[in-house]
């Protein structure tokens, strides 16, 4: 038996349109630590992890770990019925080969359930190293996204350079080249308007910005994004999901031939 | 011309 509470609700529907592009079926895994989700697109290029912690459920139970294969598309389709201020409450029983949704309106004047067929995934579960980063920019979520889609209109890839003076966006295209720069800045109104740099050595990696723009999706989970730059490992952007967990893609880098 | 590299060259199955 499978029951989680979720009274932000729309914080749900948030992670579905953050991975829903990315993903087409996913295994969620439920146990006491919490609901989680670990997937790779279709390519093998990009890894999403999600985990929405037990704690931040408003009531919780797990009888025991449960493996759940959803299609994404069909899954964003029903959390779609769900209201923004809705509470979302997710059901499964033992052996069943269903999920339901329960969807209450704040002033429980409305009350709907929406019961979606579960699928048999073979997903391959991988095992992410704790590494120590070579140099990790927070920095406005918002901010992250438009120079990613700025970037996009020029080119296809970005080479993402931290160096002591700061962190570089380039790409160059049959148009032309173009080159973000953002330096620290902490002398803000609000904490999470400030970018920080935490650079232990320079370094400078290549990606394709169709996977970075699919990342930013999840924008409207956080105000802040944290990108981690090692040399020969994946990017990690994290999006901090407030009180609960985290949505964190990775992305494979491209070398140069 | 860049190569793309795969996730699963970085981090490997369980």
């Amino acid at each position: 038996m499978l029951e989680l509470r979720l009274v932000q609700g729309s914080l749900l529907k948030k992670v579905l349109e953050a991975i829903k592009d990315l993903v087409n079926d996913a295994n969620f895994d439920c146990s006491a630590t919490g609901f989680s989700l670990q997937a790779m697109d279709s390519s093998h290029v990009a890894l999403v992890a999600l985990l929405l912690r037990s704690e931040g459920f408003e009531h919780y139970r797990c009888d025991r770990n449960l493996s759940m294969g959803m299609n994404l598309n069909n899954m964003s389709k029903m959390l779609k019925c769900a209201g923004n201020d809705d509470i979302i409450t997710i059901k499964a029983d033992d052996g069943s080969d269903t999920v339901t949704f329960m969807f209450e309106s704040p002033n429980q004047d409305k009350i709907a359930d929406f019961e979606m067929k579960l699928m048999d995934i073979d997903s391959e579960h991988l095992g992410i190293p704790e590494a120590e980063y070579q140099a990790i920019v927070r920095m406005p979520s918002s901010e992250f996204a438009r120079i990613c889609k700025d970037l996009s209109s020029i080119g296809d890839t970005v080479v993402i350079s931290v160096t002591k003076e700061g962190v570089k966006f380039s790409t160059r295209g049959d148009i032309g080249t173009a080159n973000v720069v953002c330096r620290q800045n902490t002398t803000v109104d609000k904490p999470e308007e400030a970018t920080v740099i935490e650079m232990q050595e320079p370094v400078s990696l290549t990606f394709a910005l169709r996977y970075m723009n699919s990342f930013t999706k999840a924008t409207p989970l956080s105000g802040t994004v944290t990108i981690s730059l090692s040399s020969d490992l994946p990017i990690v952007v994290e999006y901090k999901i407030a009180e609960m967990g985290y949505i964190r893609f990775y992305l494979a880098p491209k070398i140069e031939d | 011309d860049s190569k793309q590299y795969t996730i699963t060259k970085f981090f490997s199955k369980i």
